[in-house]
């Protein structure tokens, strides 16, 4: 599989993970395009990185750093 | 700060379920007690170990198979831990990682634990990327504390800590005298002794002190006497006055114009601390636990004492005998018991008081009959729980202790 793929997956199972991104209540976890880039773009703020919308090297680096297992509050859609 | 629920009281249990293999377990105890230190000395809450049994946080360490908690860990790196909002109190840490304490390297334990408990408190995590309840970990911090955003807070779940007031000069003080190396005094005996202090101490234990000498006394007898240094590290012996507050969990001991404070058996940082505004040399101290207040008695005189608000003391000392009826001057040690009732010791003997503070009926009595087990009794057939009075027959054992182990732990 392409790496990028296994990448791409990666930082939308985080995204999901921590609450950046709402699993919709019916269907599979086909997100809509602007989902995803609202959710980078939360992830990216709240992490004090450019907030690009898109899955850079700095977006990455910032999954992969050691943190707590409990939810982020910081998408305010998906945290309503 | 994200709230994410509370807890409907203040005062917390917590056990420590097992331990990481990669630290030595005092260490890790003492940095899983840091942890909640961080929160109790910024809010009003007090937390204390439980070692069996039911407590309302338990902290545990589990690998990627658990079988009490669904939420697997990953191995080393990524999640480190993750705990439940109140009033659950469950706090996990992934066993993979390489937790340590006083270097760079690995995970630091003490700085994890104050995050989880962190959210088992009700916290969730933080917008500042530099507070403790960040979502991320920022590594070993030499110097850590609480960023303003984690008091805020927790200070918004819990209200403020009311400082214990204490003057300026006190404020800024630092210790301000080494310990002074005491002779070492002889083994007392319990059975002869004239008492330097007693109390009655957390969960319950008795502590009688003599000398450089401690020993713990109960209905089923007197434990080992150990050397109060060896209990309480920086303590001198031949105190004064000793008094365990259960409002503050906070234990007292005073000797000369100082005082100590210890949390069970850690002093308190800054202390010991000048005494300045009751009179050196103190007689005895005990916590009455129908007002919450602290009493020092010295000669004919007793100051009553608030630890947690501003004390005028300018109207003391008030005369003993003008609160406490019966009771003599200069008592040697004194204690608040479990019955509720207060006990004056002095030379040989000693008097129990009602709620009323009034000495009772058939005191004083023999210290070392009823509270050192010291000679051959015929206990009473009195129905135990009885207000036991003197019989004609053989000397009545004081019904009032109740059963607590002797030895010290």
């Amino acid at each position: 599989r392409v790496p990028g793929l296994v990448e791409k997956e990666m930082a939308m199972e985080y995204l999901l993970q921590y609450g950046y991104l709402q699993k919709p209540l019916e269907g599979p976890n086909n997100f809509k395009p602007e989902d995803i880039t609202e959710a980078l773009r939360a992830f990216q703020e709240a992490s004090e990185l450019p907030v690009s919308g898109q899955l850079d090297d700095a977006t990455r680096a910032r999954m992969r750093q050691p943190r707590c297992g409990l939810e982020d509050p910081f998408n305010q859609k998906t945290l309503k | 700060y994200l709230l994410l629920g509370r807890w409907r009281k203040k005062h917390l249990t917590f056990r420590i379920m097992n331990l990481p293999s990669t630290l030595p377990p005092h260490t890790a105890q003492a940095a899983l007690h840091q942890a909640f230190q961080y929160w109790s000395n910024v809010a009003p809450l007090t937390f204390q170990e439980v070692k069996a049994g039911r407590a309302d946080i338990r902290l545990s360490f589990h690998g990627r198979q658990s079988l009490y908690c669904s939420n697997a860990f990953d191995g080393p790196g990524r999640v480190l831990a993750h705990a439940d909002i109140p009033e659950l109190g469950s706090v996990h840490f992934d066993e993979d990682e390489f937790w340590t304490e006083g270097t760079y390297r690995g995970v630091n334990l003490r700085i994890i634990a104050a995050h989880e408990v962190g959210h088992a408190l009700g916290l969730g995590h933080s917008r500042y990327t530099q507070a403790l309840m960040a979502p991320v970990y920022h590594g070993y911090q030499p110097h850590f504390k609480l960023h303003p955003d984690d008091v805020a807070g927790i200070q918004a779940l819990y209200g403020k800590k009311i400082p214990v007031i204490r003057d300026e000069e006190e404020e800024t003080e630092q210790p301000t005298v080494p310990p002074v190396p005491t002779e070492p005094s002889p083994m007392p005996d319990p059975c002869s002794s004239e008492l330097d202090a007693m109390m009655l101490g957390p969960s319950g234990k008795t502590y009688a002190f003599k000398g450089d000498y401690v020993w713990t006394v109960s209905d089923s007898g007197r434990g080992p006497l150990f050397r109060v240094s060896a209990l309480w590290k920086g303590l001198p012996g031949n105190l004064d006055a000793a008094v365990y507050s259960p409002r503050t969990q906070w234990i007292y001991f005073f000797k000369g114009d100082r005082v100590w404070r210890y949390v069970n058996f850690r002093m308190s940082p800054g202390f010991p601390k000048k005494l300045n505004k009751v009179e050196p040399n103190l007689d005895a101290a005990l916590y009455w636990p129908f007002n919450k207040k602290v009493f020092l008695f010295k000669g004919s005189g007793y100051w009553q004492w608030d630890e947690l608000a501003h004390t005028d003391f300018s109207s003391y000392p008030k005369p003993i005998k003008g609160l406490f009826t019966g009771v003599p001057n200069q008592p040697s040690a004194a204690t608040s018991w479990q019955d509720g009732r207060l006990y004056f010791f002095k030379g040989k003997v000693y008097w129990r008081l009602n709620q009323q503070l009034r000495v009772e009926k058939g005191y004083p009595r023999n210290i070392a009959d009823h509270w050192m087990h010291c000679h051959p009794q015929t206990v009473d057939t009195t129905p135990s729980g009885g207000d036991t009075t003197p019989s004609g027959t053989g000397t009545i054992l004081d019904t009032t202790h109740s059963a607590i182990d002797t030895t010290l732990n």
